[in-house]
């Protein structure tokens, strides 16, 4: 049981850390799309 | 117990003299307590890891979503950019769409974390990640801003108030390629082409001045890459020239109007006072020296 609660301690850690970067890399593709559509504009 | 340290653990009394281990017997009911605080948080971790999952997959699909809108737009402007002539019917359209677009990209839900339990499958989570390392390996680079680097300037023109042709005589050759009204100006803004293109990469907008109706308002992007028409090198308004060709798209009924007007001396010399002008204004250095030697300036008249 322990073991299990470990890993999915872990897993989560491991998902948490990819949804920080890709929410981070979406900002950033947010930010350059609004910026070459004002650019258009 | 016994401190002495001499203690021999032959001596046959020795395991006499060691303490009395206390064992603590535990119940079953304890025992069944810790599993079920085990269980709880367990499950608990769970819940969290498939909520984060659900999250992770949203944000793998919008990101997804936002580069692909991105590519395609990026790729509406090198269309528009390579084009020699466009036509305002066919670049109006996809610009529309893509605002379009974005008010569709406004719309994505702002609390990631919204999504509750949502169980995701071992090939799920293989594709998702193939597809999130793709984006980061790939995609994400492409994403520059290579755009954002074009040289920009503005130079204020003197413009008589009837005059509605837009034209700023600059020394180059120039193709009108749209006209529009925008929210924060009565006048339309015309957009022009260097007559270069799609080689040379120039553009120019021209608006008459919002707060001054005498001046027009050319903002130039780019740098030209060939020998404007007296030989000059350099930027595109640093130029002098001979002629402008305008090429109306939008005005005319439709028809095609070639205007070739003749170059007017010293309407160079004017732009580019006009732009020294316009750089110097910004600077709060000079304008704090000019105001420091006029006020000294006025201050010894009064005196004299």
């Amino acid at each position: 049981k322990d073991e299990s609660a470990s890993e999915l301690r872990e897993e989560l850690n491991r998902v948490n850390s990819e949804n920080k970067k890709l929410t981070e890399m979406l900002a950033t593709v947010c930010e350059k799309y609004y910026a070459l559509h004002s650019h258009l504009e | 117990i016994s401190l002495d340290l001499n203690t021999n653990p032959f001596d046959r009394n020795f395991p006499d003299k060691l303490p009395k281990k206390e064992v603590k017997v535990s119940t079953s009911a304890d025992l069944e307590r810790k599993w079920l605080v085990k269980d709880e948080s367990a499950s608990e971790l769970r819940e969290e890891l498939n909520r984060v999952n659900s999250e992770n997959k949203k944000l793998t699909e919008m990101l997804a979503t936002v580069c692909e809108k991105y590519y395609a737009l990026h790729s509406h402007l090198e269309k528009l950019q390579s084009r020699q002539s466009p036509e305002m019917d066919q670049t109006e359209q996809p610009t529309k769409k893509r605002k379009q677009d974005t008010d569709e990209l406004l719309g994505f839900p702002i609390g990631l974390g919204s999504g509750k339990t949502e169980n995701s499958s071992s090939n799920e989570d293989h594709h998702q990640h193939e597809q999130k390392n793709q984006l980061l390996s790939c995609k994400r680079p492409v994403v520059t801003d290579s755009f954002n680097k074009a040289k920009i300037s503005t130079v204020y023109v003197p413009a008589d108030s009837s005059d509605t042709s837009l034209t700023v005589k600059d020394g180059y050759q120039w193709r009108k390629y749209g006209q529009k009204v925008t929210r924060d100006n009565p006048s339309p803004r015309a957009y022009f082409r260097c007559s270069f293109a799609p080689s040379c990469p120039v553009k120019k907008k021209v608006q008459r001045s919002a707060e001054d109706p005498s001046l027009l308002v050319a903002t130039y992007e780019g740098t030209h890459n060939h020998l404007g028409p007296n030989a000059f090198e350099g930027d595109a308004t640093s130029q002098v020239g001979s002629s402008t060709v305008t090429l109306d798209l939008v005005n005319g009924g439709g028809g095609h109007r070639l205007a070739l007007e003749k170059n007017e001396r010293g309407t160079m010399q004017d732009v580019l006072v006009q732009q020294m002008a316009s750089s110097l204004t910004k600077d709060s250095k000079f304008t704090a020296a000019l105001a420091a030697a006029i006020s000294g300036r006025l201050l010894e008249q009064s005196r004299t």
